[in-house]
């Protein structure tokens, strides 16, 4: 595995689900091998790609209890190169069954582990909290990409998720690095968008992608069709800002 | 206490805290004396109205381990009538502080019970997920509203979180009741949004309120000065649609 994304920000909403399926399916139709984690018992990345979360034969929730390896969850998708790891809605008793388990925090980073030369990229959707299960994803991933929306209550938590990402540094995983911060849903149509862009711009002038992720109606539609923006609507702009970030997110992995 | 109302729906970003603090606003504004009740580590209500929720004197945390009473962490904001408790940073480590001990869904129904004389109103801000913060908040409820975006990704979780408020009415809390189901930023230049508030008044034709909330900038404004949508912009369509919900909802309960 050359990189495995966390796709982490406990503020909701904020575009966590849309960017690990749209940077997946770009990075997999460029040629990479991608494996998608369904860390949300939300399940909405794995509904998103058109599988039904309630019939799944095995799901992230059985890897974290250990009932099955990753091999015998994983599911191809319809595109090439992309293969997903369903969530199942029983993921959500996961925080209250490991709660006592001495390596709670490595059940998913120990599950993986097997499937690291089979992939060149792996994208963990999380959940809207820096519970048990977004611990898990920090704890297995190599790097964190944080979706921002261009919004004023979506700046608010940046910090304290960044502080989360230290922690866990230095506990669970020493080399855990934040990748990039994406800013996303921004609309040109008020000056909010671009205040919240200059303001994250000027506290991260490093971390911030370049790309920006504008609103897309597109984007909010795709999943309702089971498809990715690029087989939902590849002459979209929404299509066109993934592709770009994908392409900065290649770029990136090989200058870090 | 006439009613107290929890904000609660899983789904990250679908308008519960600009429900929370908008309804609050407009109740206040027809003579309720309303409690705003931020039980969210993010503390976006407590921010949205201009506090800063790092020096807050006492706040929800507080009151949930037992170190103050409600009366002590309450304060006034701008518009009379509106009194908010507000959050802290802190309240994160509350799911693990209480995870052990007998009482740990009761505390803030507990804290809540010396307040009940004091307003007509409680509205309770519940962060995105269904963890001891949101289940205190089931409990300590008359009612639940359940804001859901107009939106694919949002309709998924809505009959999971309905198991939920099931499991709560049998076990900690057996007079809760939904009170109402309200749309959130309804788009009209896409099919989608049209789609989705079908498929919810198909399936909860009772609880769905009539109101629906479009999606309107100066609602993502008004938190950036500290102020509620009344006190922001009053004459914008969103602040229009919350004042109909709030009137909607004082006929509901009189009528419930
Ligand atoms: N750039 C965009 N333009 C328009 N709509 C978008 C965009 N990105 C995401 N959406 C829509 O906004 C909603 C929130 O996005 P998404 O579900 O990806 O966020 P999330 O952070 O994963 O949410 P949660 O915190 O619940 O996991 C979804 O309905 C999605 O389809
Ligand atoms: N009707 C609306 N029109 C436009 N923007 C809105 C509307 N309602 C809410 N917003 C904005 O959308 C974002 C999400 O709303 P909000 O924070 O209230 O949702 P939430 O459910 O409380 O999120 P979380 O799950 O993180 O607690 C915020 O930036 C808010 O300002
Ligand atoms: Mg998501
Ligand atoms: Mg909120």
């Amino acid at each position: 595995m050359n990189r495995a994304f966390a796709l982490a920000n406990q503020k909701g909403g904020v575009g966590k689900t849309t960017t690990a399926i749209s940077l997946g399916a770009f990075l997999a139709a460029k040629g990479s091998r991608v494996l998608l984690v369904d860390l949300d018992p939300q399940a909405n990345a794995t509904s998103g790609l058109g599988f039904d979360k309630w019939h799944t034969r095995h799901s992230t929730y059985d890897l974290l209890i250990g009932r099955c390896g990753a091999a015998e969850a994983v599911l191809p998708t319809n595109r090439r190169g992309l293969e997903i790891l369903p969530a199942s809605p029983d993921l959500a008793a996961a925080e209250v069954e490991l709660a006592s388990a001495e390596d709670r925090e490595w059940r998913l980073r120990d599950g993986l582990q097997a499937m690291s030369d089979s992939y060149d990229f792996a994208l963990i959707d999380c959940p809207p909290s820096l519970g048990l299960l977004t611990l898990n994803a920090l704890a297995a991933a190599s790097d964190v990409i944080i979706p921002v929306q261009c919004e004023y209550l979506a700046l608010e938590g940046l910090s304290l998720l960044l502080d989360t990402v230290n922690r866990v540094r230095q506990g669970v995983n020493a080399d855990l690095r934040v990748f990039g911060i994406v800013m996303t849903m921004f609309d040109p149509r008020t000056n909010l968008s671009e205040q919240v862009v200059q303001e994250v711009r000027q506290h991260y002038p490093k971390t911030i992608f370049d790309t920006i992720i504008p609103r897309n109606i597109r984007l909010s539609e795709a999943p309702s069709y089971g498809k990715s923006i690029l087989d939902y609507d590849a002459s979209s702009r929404g299509a066109a800002s993934y592709q770009a970030l994908a392409e900065e997110a290649l770029r990136r992995s090989t200058l870090l």
